[in-house]
């Protein structure tokens, strides 16, 4: 089979804090957080791995930075806790897992993994997807282990917002997390 | 939200995105992060894509799903349909970006608000990160 040249490319969502409110620091910060996640991917990608390996490690880095909005650091809901999203999916036979509104797994894009490749299914969602995730030996962590003061500050914002009626004037940071 | 594609060396394509939605959701609300064909979507024939924004509107024109049929069909190079697409999505209050890469090529990175957190690495390994339109 031809070698192809390796690619890869990561997003950290494009609710992005206005360039006039990005302090140097918290620039060079989001910076490296992209950094760390490139490098975990292409490290695999440049072993030879298959690229799921690749975004699933790139991913989980980003999980794993509270600057960006999944995993730890994700937003909170209206009821103040956080409810998590995931897919996964590989191009060479479309198998696809995902999971929809959990809270617990450190590493949600590694429970969409673990939907793909043992549950039969595609899509999961909510205590159901838990259950089956706790099944098959899925570490879970508590809700607090999560959030972040940034992230409880924006809800506690919004929510009074809410209350008042003022019109909805949040950068995409706030709104998007 | 969070996402990435990848592309290996035997050309194998894969896509992967992570996301809290947003603050203050409603409990039970899903954007298009686990839909697969929306925020997500990995076919070796046509792109990986992996996408971030309004939620509602990347499923209900099934946006990655989209992008890939136009590459598959042929009608549109990849960096062209994902700009034309993204513009188009924008138009109808899709606020947001995509993340996409191909059998062959660069990524390409695309976005129609004031900025997307991104990154990508040529086939050298070289890091090239971005916030904003830089």
């Amino acid at each position: 089979m031809t070698k192809t040249l390796p690619a890869l490319a990561i997003h950290g969502g494009a609710g992005t804090v206005p360039a006039h409110q990005l302090d140097n620091e918290s620039r060079a910060a989001y910076h490296e957080g992209l950094r760390t996640a490139l490098r975990a991917g292409w490290k695999l990608l440049h072993a030879g791995a298959p690229a799921l390996d690749a975004v699933m490690a790139a991913v989980k880095a980003l999980e794993d930075d509270t600057l960006f909005n999944a995993g730890r650091g994700a937003v909170l809901t209206s009821a103040g806790r956080p409810e998590m999203d995931a897919a996964i999916m590989r191009g060479s036979d479309r198998a696809a897992g995902a999971v929809a509104g959990i809270c617990g797994p450190r590493n949600p894009v590694e429970a969409a993994r673990l939907v793909m490749e043992q549950s039969g299914h595609v899509l999961m969602m909510g205590k159901g997807a838990e259950a089956f995730l706790r099944e098959v030996g899925m570490e879970f962590l508590p809700a607090s282990y999560f959030e972040t003061a940034r992230r409880r500050a924006a809800l506690e914002l919004e929510l009074a917002r809410r209350a008042s009626g003022a019109p909805d004037i949040r950068t995409d940071a706030d709104r998007h997390g | 939200t969070v996402g990435a594609v990848a592309r290996d060396v035997n050309g194998g394509l894969a896509a992967a995105t992570s996301t809290g939605g947003y603050t203050a959701k409603r409990p039970g609300r899903v954007g298009d992060a686990p839909v697969i064909g929306a925020g997500t979507f990995a076919d070796d024939a046509s792109c990986a894509v992996s996408c971030t924004g309004s939620g509602e509107v990347f499923i209900r024109y099934t946006a990655s799903a989209e992008l890939a049929a136009r590459v598959r069909l042929g009608r549109e190079k990849l960096d062209e349909a994902a700009s034309r697409l993204i513009a188009e999505l924008g138009a109808r209050d899709g606020e947001g970006g995509m993340i996409t890469v191909g059998a062959e090529g660069a990524p390409v990175l695309v976005f129609n608000c004031s900025g997307m957190y991104r990154g990508y690495t040529d086939e050298e390994g070289v890091l090239w990160t971005a916030i904003h339109r830089e």
